[in-house]
């Protein structure tokens, strides 16, 4: 059983994308294969795992519209990441897959993922801030959804128009698709927001909401622009001592399952 | 001349709302008129000035999609201050646009804008984070751009995808756009990063950036969930004169043009 986690929030700058990465490093740290997919056509995920974006690898957009068997993953700095980049024509991919009509238009990275044989043991796939085409493909491809969600209140708004979606998506184009839970991140726990945030989640969405805390730490807004993860940016700080109690919480809700 | 100006960045969690519901508070404080359209189908500029969301108020969907005369707008609590509510509908609104054709599916917002006759002197507009129909229509309707830009390394990596966009759009679809600048926002003075990027922004960008730093500092967070801009929630805080302060330097750059 190979999982394939969507990490997805409409909400814009939420932590996504340092979700996605960092999660990946954990996991790859304990030994296990990932395959990242980076469909936001800003591409910050392949250029937090310092690799350059916009080049001749083959792309996330590449694979999504492929015809014919879809092309190979690229190799990372890291040993078991395997990254499919962002590429500029990502922009224009919304519009492409509308064209596919109604039937392949959200189905089409599902189709080229079951084409694919891989030895990956997971799969995670970095979302757009949006609704739109590309984050519905990932939903219809993924088993699991992981949203990350800041301690903000503006943050909370759109969060259960986003968990409404989740459920049509289960009742409709993909029956097997599981919200793994929400991580909370940016936590400033000196904050009386972000106590007030940590508390409506609990009470209203419970064991919804996974334990782990992400940290506001500067260090895991820097590492990006080292091209590096947390973990190897700076091994032992509150940041990857976060990601890494993240990624032990999420295998043990899977073994759970 | 009306300004009509497109508060955009399709990085998420920039600022674009904090930015528009506050500089449309500071304008408004000025004695200006002041119409925000928010097209964000999360809402948060909605909320943010203390507007019940998807009620049955005309909404932005509307405006945009109106075939004969656009509906009015809602008033605000705040004097000088009006607006088209997002609602629900606006999800699917890139959608029905991308059915409009190659010709309206870009124009339908400043179509219905040129049919409506109102008294505001300014018109701002909130866009969602991406480069999609939706924020594309603003940006055809628009006569002004202000981009607000984290002070961090993944703002800055879509910045010059963002810019590229705006050029091709003065050279097609609207002649009249002018890149007002870019206002830095969320600067924390104390961190490295914060510098580095205020270093990086004026070297490569000079005089496109404004002058105006606006603060990370916790009540602009806070207002939103009490329904109120920074000017009603906390008026003489760093938060209120940073936004005085951008509104007095984009009313200059106006009154040179
Ligand atoms: N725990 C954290 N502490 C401090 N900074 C953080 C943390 N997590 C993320 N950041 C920073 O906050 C910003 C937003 O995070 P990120 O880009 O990962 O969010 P996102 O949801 O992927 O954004 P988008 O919606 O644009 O895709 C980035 O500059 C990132 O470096
Ligand atoms: N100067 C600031 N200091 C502290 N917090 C801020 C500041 N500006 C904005 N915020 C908070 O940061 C978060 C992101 O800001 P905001 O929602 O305005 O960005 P956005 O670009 O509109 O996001 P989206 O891309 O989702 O539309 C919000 O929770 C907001 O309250
Ligand atoms: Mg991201
Ligand atoms: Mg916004």
């Amino acid at each position: 059983h190979q999982p394939r986690i969507a990490i997805i929030n409409q909400k814009g700058g939420v932590g996504k994308t340092t979700t996605a990465v960092n999660f990946a490093h954990g996991l790859a740290l304990q030994g296990r294969k990932v395959l990242l997919f980076d469909l936001d056509p800003q591409g910050n995920a392949t250029s937090s795992v310092g690799v350059e974006k916009y080049t001749t690898n083959p792309s996330s957009h590449e694979f999504l519209l492929a015809k014919d068997d879809p092309p190979p993953p690229t190799p990372t700095a890291y040993e078991n990441i395997d990254i499919y980049p962002a590429n500029i024509s990502l922009i224009g991919a919304e519009l492409e897959l509308s064209r596919l009509g109604e039937e392949q238009m959200t189905s089409a990275l599902r189709k080229n993922l079951k084409k694919f044989n891989h030895t990956h043991e997971f799969i995670l796939f970095d979302a757009p801030p949006s609704l739109g085409l590309l984050t519905l493909n990932i939903l219809v491809a993924s088993s699991h959804v992981l949203v990350p969600v800041q301690c903000e209140y503006l943050a909370l708004e759109g969060l259960s128009m986003l968990l409404e979606t989740l459920d049509q998506l289960r009742d409709g184009h993909n029956q097997e698709l599981k919200l793994l839970g929400c991580v909370l991140t940016m936590a400033d726990l000196r904050t009386n927001l972000t106590q007030e945030v940590i508390r409506d989640m609990r009470q209203n969405l419970g064991p919804s909401v996974l334990e782990t805390l992400i940290p506001r730490t500067i260090r895991l807004s820097e590492s990006p622009s080292h091209g590096k993860t947390i973990f190897d940016y700076e091994r032992w700080g509150v940041g990857a001592r976060a990601y890494e109690a993240l990624t032990r919480e999420v295998l043990r809700r899977l073994a759970d399952e």
